[in-house]
């Protein structure tokens, strides 16, 4: 990427700007910059090869760091199998626009495929046609979806996808909600009242709330991370749209403050287009 | 925010004179910093950066009281040049009906940003048609339907056609056969790598001849503004630009790259998820919000 031999000033210039230019920050990219910095001093590194390598075991390094620590139980892995965890619970949460509906899509599709009973709840009942949108969906998936008219109460349609779900034993439960900006303090509470809501039909639940963000999006993600975890707390990231030219850079701030794994990530508007979250590609595919 | 950290910089250096090479250094980089944070992305903040350089270099900004509010005076200025002049409306054509364009990504705003655009002049006595181009999305036609029946504003039937092409081309010229004096394109999400739905908005330009082209672009976008507003400027060919979801506290710094890359105005901002959630474009206040 820099057509040179040896570290040198405008050697990291050139690689702050890849960096910024990948939505990595000015903070968390200056952190990175300085240890490197120390490493130049100390000797430790002195070309351009040992240099990128250097860098990318340190992003990746953040990447993968929260998948030891603080991980919800994972879903059951064969139909009915873990009885403690039944339904298997997971909110999707996110501000407007980022992918939530599509990507519960996904993973109805994903986990049906994986032959676990799924149930959708169309917990978002304010915005125009998002219930007809998760139905076709759920439909698309093979899938029932749980819903009420537009504009009934959220954790009304909640209450009813939890009994529905524990009363027809299914193995997994995924609830969609409504876009919302985080500063929108009615609308935390809102969501709050759905997470009170969930517990109080199944105890142990919801096992994992998914924060849905928008790999276009710059340092916005960060403040969007804080308020939701501070609202009703984050498990777990997806990253979508990561098939357009944004590099999605932010999650390594996210990730090293707020140590949540990316658990997935959205390629494409199709059902199938949801996969993995790899480390190595993500960090390849930022340095591309 | 800037201003203390200006003040407190500019402060230091008082007395010695005014501003020169070494000394304005560090308040660039102050500058530098505040553009990076909110969103701009880093090559038009280096060029906007050596414009500030020169116009403080020439300044008296040394000669103030308050040199910090003096330099930030500049810089605020600086982007309201680059912003734009407030644009006060849409223009409408003197030949009816107006045909009204909207595009962009997936996800930022396009659908409920029509309800808006229809709202506003239906609400000044206009004549509107709400046109639902996206055959894609799950029950994207439902939800533009939707929202004219809430605004009592009339949706384009398409009946059983399902190519957006012929869908706008029928319905701009049904818009003027049956009088009316807007009509509002609502076309599917796209990337502006995919070339052919990037072909296909091109065709609809030449087929449904609209005399707006609105790029419908999210507030908090990042570094890649520059590459979605040039690419879409590049192949589409924009006549305007619309920011949404301005009510959160994204600081917007993405507006800057669109105005820098496409030079195109922005002719209206999305302040929340309401169909009156609508305002002009003010240049000064977006640059307070910029600046932090
Ligand atoms: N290219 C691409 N588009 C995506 C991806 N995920 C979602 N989308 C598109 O993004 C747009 C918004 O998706 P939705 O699922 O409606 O987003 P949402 O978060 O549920 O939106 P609200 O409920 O309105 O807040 C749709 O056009 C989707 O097809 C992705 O990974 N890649
Ligand atoms: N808070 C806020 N939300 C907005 C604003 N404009 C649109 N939204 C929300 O953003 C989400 C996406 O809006 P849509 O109109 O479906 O976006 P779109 O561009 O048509 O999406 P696609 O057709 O899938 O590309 C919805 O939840 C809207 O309510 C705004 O100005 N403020
Ligand atoms: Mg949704
Ligand atoms: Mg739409």
């Amino acid at each position: 990427i820099l057509g040179k031999k040896e570290i040198d000033k405008e050697t990291l210039e050139r690689l702050e700007e890849i960096m910024i230019g990948a939505d990595i920050g000015v903070k968390a990219t200056d952190n990175l910059i300085k240890r490197i910095e120390e490493k130049v001093q100390r000797k430790e590194l002195s070309d351009i090869s040992g240099l990128t390598g250097y860098l990318k075991d340190e992003i990746r390094a953040i990447l993968k760091s929260p998948q030891s620590s603080n991980n919800p139980p994972a879903p059951p892995s064969t139909k009915g199998e873990i009885e403690g965890s039944r339904p298997y619970v997971i909110v999707v949460i996110g501000v407007n626009g980022v992918g939530k509906t599509t990507t519960i899509g996904k993973l109805a599709h994903r986990y049906k495929g994986e032959g676990k009973d799924v149930l959708l709840c169309a917990g978002d009942t304010f915005r125009a046609a998002a219930i007809e949108q998760l139905q076709v969906w759920g439909s698309r998936a093979g899938v029932d979806v749980i819903g009420q008219k537009a504009g009934a109460d959220p954790s009304a349609v909640v209450f009813d996808a939890c009994t529905a779900a524990k009363q027809r034993g299914v193995d997994m439960l995924i609830i969609d909600t409504a876009g919302r900006l985080h500063t929108k303090v009615n609308l935390m509470e809102e969501l709050k009242k759905v997470k009170r809501v969930i517990g109080k039909v199944l105890p142990d639940a919801p096992h994992e709330t998914l924060l849905i963000l928008d790999a276009t999006t710059g340092q916005n993600a960060i403040s969007q991370m804080r308020l939701f975890n501070e609202g009703i707390g984050v498990t777990g990231l997806i990253i979508t749209k990561l098939d357009g030219t944004a590099k999605g850079g932010i999650v390594i701030g996210i990730v090293d403050e707020f140590k949540r794994p990316i658990k997935m990530i959205g390629v494409g508007e199709d059902v199938s287009d949801l996969i993995d979250f790899n480390a190595d590609d993500f960090v390849d595919s930022l340095f591309a | 925010g800037l201003t203390s950290k200006l003040d407190a910089i500019l402060k230091k250096i008082k007395g010695r004179g005014v501003l020169n090479e070494e000394t304005i250094s560090e308040s660039l980089r102050e500058v530098r910093l505040a553009l990076l944070e909110a969103d701009v992305n880093f090559k038009v903040v280096k060029d906007f950066i050596g414009n500030v350089k020169e116009r403080a270099l020439g300044s008296d900004v040394m000669e103030s009281l308050t040199p910090g509010q003096q330099f930030v005076k500049i810089v605020h200025s600086e982007l309201c040049r680059i912003m734009g002049e407030k644009q006060t409306s849409l223009h409408l054509s003197p030949n009816p009906p107006t045909i009204i364009m909207l595009v962009g990504l997936q996800g930022s705003g396009k659908t409920t940003t029509a309800g808006k655009v229809a709202n506003y002049f239906n609400k000044n006595n206009k004549k509107v048609l709400l046109v639902p181009a996206d055959t894609r999305r799950p029950a994207a036609v439902e939800q533009l339907t939707l929202l004219g029946k809430q605004l009592n504003i009339n949706t384009y039937n398409a009946g059983e056609e399902k190519d957006p092409v012929r869908i706008c081309k029928a319905a701009s010229d049904a818009a003027w056969k049956e009088g009316y004096d807007v009509a509002v394109l609502d076309t599917a999400g796209r990337l502006h790598i995919d070339s052919d739905l990037m072909n296909e908005l091109k065709e609809i330009r030449a087929k449904a001849a609209p005399h707006e082209v609105l790029l419908v672009a999210d507030a908090m976008t990042g570094q890649d503004a520059v590459n979605i507003a040039e690419q879409f400027n590049n192949e589409i060919g924009l006549t305007g630009v619309i920011l949404t979801k301005l009510d959160g506290d994204a600081r917007g710094g993405a507006v800057l790259s669109i105005k820098a890359v496409t030079g195109k105005p922005i002719k209206f901002v999305g302040t929340g998820e309401k169909l009156d959630a609508f305002e002009v474009f003010y240049p000064d206040r977006m640059a307070s919000r910029i600046l932090g």
